[in-house]
C-alpha cells in the first residue's frame, strides 16, 4: 500500500526513526537516552497523525510484526522497543549500530 | 461527587490500590514489583471502565494532583506514580508501608 511504501522510505532515508505516542513513558524513556547519546532521531508521534497514527501502526505490525510503541529502526533495520534499545547499549552495541548508520 | 466518594472508600478500604492502565509498561511494571513482594494490589485498568474511565481519571487528579498512570495507594495515602513507587523500593521504604498497610 502507499502508506506501506512511505513507511519503508521513512525508514531507509532516516538513519534513526522512532515512533512513538507522545505520553507514553517507555517512547520518552528511548527518547532520552537517543539524546544523552547526542543522537537526534526522526520522531513520528503516532497520536498526533490524526486516521492515519493507527494506520501507521497496523503497517508497522504487518511489516515488523510489533504493535507496540516505542518502535525503533536504526539503518534501516528495526531495533525493536524501549527494552531492546536499552539492552543493546547496555551491552555496548548500540553505539556502534548508531555509528555505523549515522555515518552513512 | 459521588464517584469522588467512591474513589476515596476504594483507596481508604483497600491496603494497596493501583489504577493503571492495562496496555501501559509503567502500570505493568508497578504491578510486578507488588508480585514479586507478594502482595496483591487491587487493580482498576481505567481503560476497561467505559466510559467512567475518563471521569475516575478526572477524579484521582482532583484528589492527588496527578493525571498519569499508574496512580498507586497505600494504606489510603497516594505514593505516586511507578519512579516513585520504584524509588521507596530502593529505598528500603516500600516493604515497611506495606506491611503497616496490610497488617491492619
Ligand atoms: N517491551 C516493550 C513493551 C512495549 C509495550 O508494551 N508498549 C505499550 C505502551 S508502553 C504499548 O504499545 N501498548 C499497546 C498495546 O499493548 O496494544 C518495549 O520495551 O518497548
Ligand atoms: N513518572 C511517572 C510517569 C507517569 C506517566 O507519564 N504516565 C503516562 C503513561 S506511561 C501517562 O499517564 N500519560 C498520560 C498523560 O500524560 O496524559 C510515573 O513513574 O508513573
Ligand atoms: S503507556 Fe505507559 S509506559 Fe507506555
Amino acid at each position: 500500500s502507499r502508506l506501506e511504501e512511505s513507511v519503508k522510505k521513512t525508514v531507509a532515508h532516516n538513519p534513526v526513526v522512532v515512533y512513538s505516542k507522545s505520553w507514553c513513558s517507555y517512547s520518552s524513556e528511548v527518547k532520552s537516552l537517543f539524546k544523552k547519546l547526542g543522537v537526534k532521531p526522526l520522531v513520528i508521534e503516532l497520536d498526533e497523525l490524526g486516521a492515519q497514527g493507527p494506520q501507521v501502526q497496523k503497517v508497522l505490525e504487518r511489516l515488523t510484526g510489533q504493535h507496540t510503541v516505542p518502535n525503533v529502526f536504526i539503518g534501516g533495520k528495526q531495533v525493536g522497543g524501549c527494552t531492546d534499545t536499552v539492552k543493546l547499549y547496555h551491552k555496548g552495541e548500540l553505539e556502534s549500530l548508531l555509528s555505523k548508520a549515522t555515518a552513512k
